[in-house]
């Protein structure tokens, strides 16, 4: 699964 | 996670204590936009529905309730508590932020990373973002001298993100394929803003003198 642009900033 | 981002978010965060301070101590929001607030309040909460969805860390978490609490507590206040609202320059504070929530959401619908609902919000949030210290500045011009809490507030509140640029350059030397144009654009835009507030309060801080805004 290619991982979703995931925000991880705040 | 790194030390420009950490350092980042720390400013962040101090920014915010220096305001909740300013409103609880001195039980006065003069020189404190009531509109930058809202805007702040908003670009949270556009930018944190993912909260529930989906878990990064803990802190990543608790940051984001400690933002979205306090930004509307600032709100609240600005608007109900009776000792603060009385101090608010209503008459100072007519920047039309409506604008900047309009043209953020309209560029939010042309570009971003993703069609989809929480993405558009997302980018929404970061324009927002960038453009909220508007009404502010606007506000501090006007009001002439600006008192030292107000001034250390806005000029952490400019230096996170100064940070967060750092942040990006260090992300994309330890992995070329991170890109953000979105995040780093508007942040270098964001950071812009406050170029000739940085200028004045430095002025003020090697003469040792009150922070004064040219109207």
């Amino acid at each position: 699964r290619v991982e979703q642009a995931m925000h991880d900033e705040l | 996670m790194n030390i420009f981002r950490f350092l980042g978010d720390m400013t962040h965060l101090i920014s915010i204590l220096i305001l909740l301070l300013k409103i609880y101590a001195t039980k006065s929001c003069s020189g404190i936009s009531l509109k930058t607030q809202e805007l702040y309040a908003l670009v949270f909460l556009t930018r944190y529905l993912d909260l529930f969805t989906d878990f990064i860390s803990v802190y990543n978490t608790v940051m984001k309730l400690v933002f979205i609490a306090s930004s509307l507590a600032i709100v609240w206040c600005m608007r109900n508590h009776p000792l603060v609202r009385r101090s608010y320059d209503k008459q100072l504070d007519t920047f039309r932020h409506y604008f900047l929530l309009l043209a953020s959401f309209l560029l939010a619908l042309l570009l971003h990373e993703k069609f989809a609902f929480q993405e558009v919000l997302w980018a929404f949030s970061i324009y927002l973002e960038a453009v909220a210290i508007l009404p502010q500045l606007v506000l501090l011009q006007r009001s002439g001298n600006v008192d030292n809490l107000t001034g250390q507030y806005v000029f952490f509140l400019g230096a996170y993100r100064a940070l967060y640029i750092f942040n990006w350059i260090y992300r994309y030397f330890i992995d070329p394929h991170f890109t953000r144009w979105i995040a780093c654009v508007s942040g270098l835009v964001q950071t812009a803003l406050y170029a000739d507030f940085f200028y004045y309060y430095f002025i003020s801080w090697k003469n040792n003198a009150k922070l004064q805004l040219p109207a």
